[in-house]
C-alpha cells in the first residue's frame, strides 16, 4: 500500500485498491487451497466443505469491495453542489476506513497494509467522526420520513422526546384496563 | 422544536432539500414521492396509531384493511402498477400492509408465465379476483431447491400435473399470505414425466374456493402461528394430495411441456429461479435499506437531544452525539446507508440491463445476476441489521422501548438476513461464482464486469 501519512488514506484510490488486494486475496487464496485439497486426493464436495467458511468470507470481501468502488465512483462524478459533494466525500471515506477498521486483519494479513499504516487508518477514521457529525442531523432530515412514517418517540422531527414518550405509555392497554391478576392474585394477596 | 434539535439544523454544510432530491434521483421524484406519502398519511385507514399495542389478530385484520382500501385508493388516485408512484406507495404506507406476497406471484408470473398466461392471471391478480402467493420453501427445505420434495407428475392422459407434497418435511411452510388469505399460490414442484425427473419447476395451484374460501379438495392449509414480528402477516403453511392442475399452470415462458409429453427448455435451469433475483434486489430498498435509514434517523436525533454525564468539569450535560464513543456508534452507520444507496442504484441497472437481454433470450448475464443478487442481498442486509441493532443499542433503555419505533425495525429487517435464501447459502453461491471467474480468468477467457479485477490473476496460476 503506498500510503505514507494519514491523509493517503482519505485518497479513494489508496483505499479501493486496498480493498481490491483484499477482495482478490481471499478469493484467489481459498482457491488454492481448494485445489490442493482435491489434487490431494480430498473428494472436491468434501473440499469444499472445508473450505466453506473462507468461501464466504471472500464473497462478503467482494460485495464490501464493489461497493466501496461504486461509492467513490459516484462521489467522484457528482454533479450537483459543493457541499453535497464533500459530505458524500466525508461519508464514503468513512465507510471505506470503517471496513479497514473493523476488519484490520484481513488488511493486514499478507502485509499489504503496515502496522504503521494501519495506526494511520485509525486516526483518519476517528478524525472523520467529528467532521461528520457536525452535519449529522441534516443527513439523517434529508430522507425525509414523516414522523407517522418514523412512528418513534424517539426519532420525530420536532425532538420532543420525553413527551412523546410518556403521552404514548399512557395510551398503553395496560394503563387502561384493570389487569384480571389483580383481581385473581393481587387482591387476595393484599387482603390476606 | 427541541432547541438542541433546532440548532444542529442551522448549521447544516450543504441544501437538506438538494439532497433529498439527489436521493430521491431527481427534484420532481421527490415531489412525486412526497404526493404520494401525502395521500397516503392523511387518509386515516393508514393510520399507525396504537399499532405497537395490537394483538396479531388485530395487526392482521389491520393489514388486510389497508391493502383492500389501498387497492381502491390506487384507483381513485388514478396510480398504476407501472407508474411513478408505485415505488412509492409502499414507503408511505411504511410496511404494515397484506398482500406484499401477492405481488411477488404476480412478478412470478409476468417474469416466467407465456404472453397468454399473463393474459388470463394478472388482470385476475390485479383486480384482486384472486389473491396469490410464492410457495418455495418447505418445512425441512430451504434455499437449496434441487432438494425440494414436492412433485409434480404430468399425467398424460387427462394433460394435468398432478402435485404432491409426499411428506410432512416437504410441505410448503412460511409463504405469506398463504394461512388465512391468498386463493391460489406458485408452487414449486419436482416436474417428473414418464418418471423422469426434470427439475423445480413453477405451477399455479387455486387452494381456496372463489366462493366461500375454503379449502379446495386435496389442499390442507394455515397459519404457521406466532414469529417474532410480521404479525400482520398470515405466514402459512400447505399440504397437497395429488391435487391436480391442468397442463396450462405451468409457468411456460422459458420451460414447456408439450401435449406429448415433450419437455422443452430455453436458457438454464437457474432461470425459474428468476422471481427470486429480482426479489432480492428489490428488497435491498424497500426492507433492508429503509429501516436504516429509519434507525439512523431516530437514534441520531434523539443522540442530540439526550444529554448525559459532563464532557468537561463544570459545564452543562453534554449531547451524547458529542461523544467519540456514539459517534463511532452511529455515523458509519449513517455512511453505510449512503454507500448501499448507491450500490441498490448499481443493482438496479445492471438488473434492468440484464433483464431486458433475457427477454430477448440471451440469458448470458443470468450468472452473474443471479451471483450479485445473492451476494449483496447476504451482505446487505446483515450489514445493515448489524447496524440497526446498533442504533438501538446506542438509544440505551429508550431504544428497548417498542414506543421508539427500533425493536419493530430491528425484527423486521433481522428476517431479511432469512428469507429469500439464507444468507450464508446465498454467500456460498456468490463464492462459486468467484471461483469459476477465477479459473476463467486463469485461463485468460474473459470474465463478467464485476469481476475484472480477478483477471489480474496471471494466466497458468
Amino acid at each position: 500500500c503506498p500510503a505514507k501519512n494519514k491523509s493517503d488514506f482519505l485518497c479513494s484510490d489508496i483505499y479501493t485498491e486496498a480493498y481490491q488486494h483484499m477482495a482478490a486475496r481471499l478469493t484467489i487464496s481459498t482457491a488454492a487451497k481448494l485445489q490442493d485439497l482435491i489434487q490431494s486426493g480430498v473428494k472436491k464436495h468434501d473440499a469444499w466443505n472445508q473450505c466453506t467458511v473462507q468461501l464466504a468470507q471472500a464473497a462478503k470481501a467482494h460485495c464490501h469491495y464493489i461497493t466501496v468502488k461504486n461509492f467513490a465512483e459516484t462521489v467522484e462524478k457528482l454533479k450537483t453542489e459543493a457541499g453535497i459533494q464533500k459530505i458524500m466525500k466525508h461519508l464514503c471515506d468513512l465507510f471505506a476506513l470503517h471496513g479497514i477498521f473493523t476488519n484490520a486483519g484481513v488488511f493486514l494479513h499478507d502485509g499489504y497494509i503496515s502496522g504503521a499504516q494501519m495506526d494511520m487508518v485509525a486516526s483518519s477514521y476517528l478524525d472523520l467522526l467529528a467532521v461528520i457529525r457536525k452535519d449529522a442531523v441534516p443527513l439523517v432530515d434529508a430522507f425525509d420520513f414523516t414522523d407517522q412514517s418514523l412512528n418513534s418517540a424517539l426519532g420525530s422531527y420536532d425532538g420532543q422526546v420525553y413527551q412523546r414518550l410518556y403521552e404514548w405509555a399512557q395510551k398503553s392497554p395496560t394503563n387502561t384496563q384493570m389487569s384480571p391478576a389483580y383481581k385473581k392474585y393481587l387482591k387476595p394477596l393484599l387482603h390476606k | 422544536v427541541n432547541p438542541d434539535l433546532a440548532s444542529e439544523r442551522q448549521t447544516a454544510s450543504f441544501s437538506v432539500e438538494k439532497l433529498t432530491a439527489w436521493l430521491d434521483g431527481g427534484a420532481e421524484h421527490t415531489q412525486t414521492r412526497r404526493a404520494v406519502v401525502e395521500a397516503i398519511q392523511r387518509d386515516p385507514v393508514f393510520s399507525r396509531e396504537n399499532q405497537y399495542f395490537q394483538s396479531q389478530n388485530e395487526r392482521y385484520e389491520a393489514a388486510v384493511r389497508k391493502a383492500v382500501h389501498l387497492h381502491k385508493k390506487t384507483q381513485e388516485m388514478g396510480w398504476t402498477e407501472n407508474g411513478p408512484e408505485m415505488k412509492y406507495i409502499y414507503r408511505a404506507v411504511s410496511g404494515d400492509i397484506a398482500f406484499l406476497l401477492h405481488r411477488i406471484f404476480m412478478r412470478s408470473i409476468s417474469m416466467l408465465g407465456s404472453n397468454q398466461q399473463i393474459a388470463k392471471w394478472i388482470p385476475l391478480a390485479t383486480q384482486f379476483q384472486i389473491i396469490g402467493s410464492y410457495a418455495q420453501t418447505e418445512l425441512g427445505h430451504g434455499t437449496y431447491l434441487q432438494g425440494l420434495e414436492t412433485t409434480a407428475v404430468f399425467d398424460i392422459t387427462t394433460q394435468e400435473f398432478i402435485l404432491n407434497t409426499p411428506n410432512l418435511s416437504a410441505m410448503k411452510w412460511w409463504p405469506g399470505d398463504m394461512g388465512r388469505s391468498a386463493t391460489h399460490t406458485v408452487v414449486f414442484a419436482q416436474l417428473y414425466i414418464h418418471g423422469k425427473c426434470y427439475g423445480v419447476h413453477p405451477f399455479i395451484v387455486q387452494i381456496r374456493s372463489l366462493q366461500d374460501h375454503s379449502l379446495c379438495p386435496g389442499v390442507t392449509a394455515g397459519d404457521i402461528g406466532p414469529k417474532m414480528n410480521f404479525e400482520h402477516i398470515d405466514n402459512g403453511y400447505l399440504l397437497l394430495q395429488n391435487v391436480r392442475v391442468p397442463r396450462e399452470n405451468m409457468l411456460n415462458k422459458f420451460c414447456e411441456v408439450q401435449p406429448d409429453g415433450n419437455y422443452k427448455r430455453q436458457g438454464s435451469q437457474q432461470i425459474n429461479y428468476f422471481t427470486m433475483t429480482t426479489t432480492r434486489i428489490s428488497l435491498l430498498a424497500s426492507e433492508v435499506l429503509t429501516p436504516l435509514m429509519k434507525a439512523c434517523t431516530i437514534a441520531i436525533r434523539y443522540s442530540v437531544v439526550r444529554r448525559q454525564s459532563k464532557l468537561a468539569p463544570g459545564e452543562q450535560e453534554a449531547k451524547i452525539l458529542d461523544y467519540q464513543t456514539q459517534q463511532e456508534k452511529l455515523l458509519p452507520q449513517l455512511a453505510a446507508v449512503y454507500a448501499f444507496h448507491v450500490i441498490n442504484n448499481y443493482l438496479q441497472e445492471l438488473f434492468n440491463r440484464g433483464y431486458r437481454e433475457i427477454q430477448r433470450h440471451n440469458f448470458d448475464t443470468l450468472p452473474e445476476l443471479h451471483a450479485l443478487s445473492s451476494g449483496f442481498k447476504a451482505f446487505v442486509s446483515q450489514y445493515c441489521t448489524s447496524a440497526v441493532e446498533i442504533c438501538l443499542q446506542a438509544c440505551g433503555g429508550h431504544g428497548y422501548s417498542m414506543l421508539s419505533g427500533l425493536p419493530s425495525l430491528y425484527t423486521n429487517i433481522l428476517a431479511s438476513c432469512i428469507y429469500e435464501g439464507e444468507n450464508t447459502i446465498l454467500l456460498l453461491q456468490t463464492a462459486r461464482f468467484l471461483v469459476k471467474c477465477l479459473k476463467a480468468a486463469s485461463t485468460g477467457q474473459p470474465v463478467p464486469p464485476s469481476v475484472t479485477y480477478l483477471a489480474a490473476v496471471k494466466p497458468g496460476k
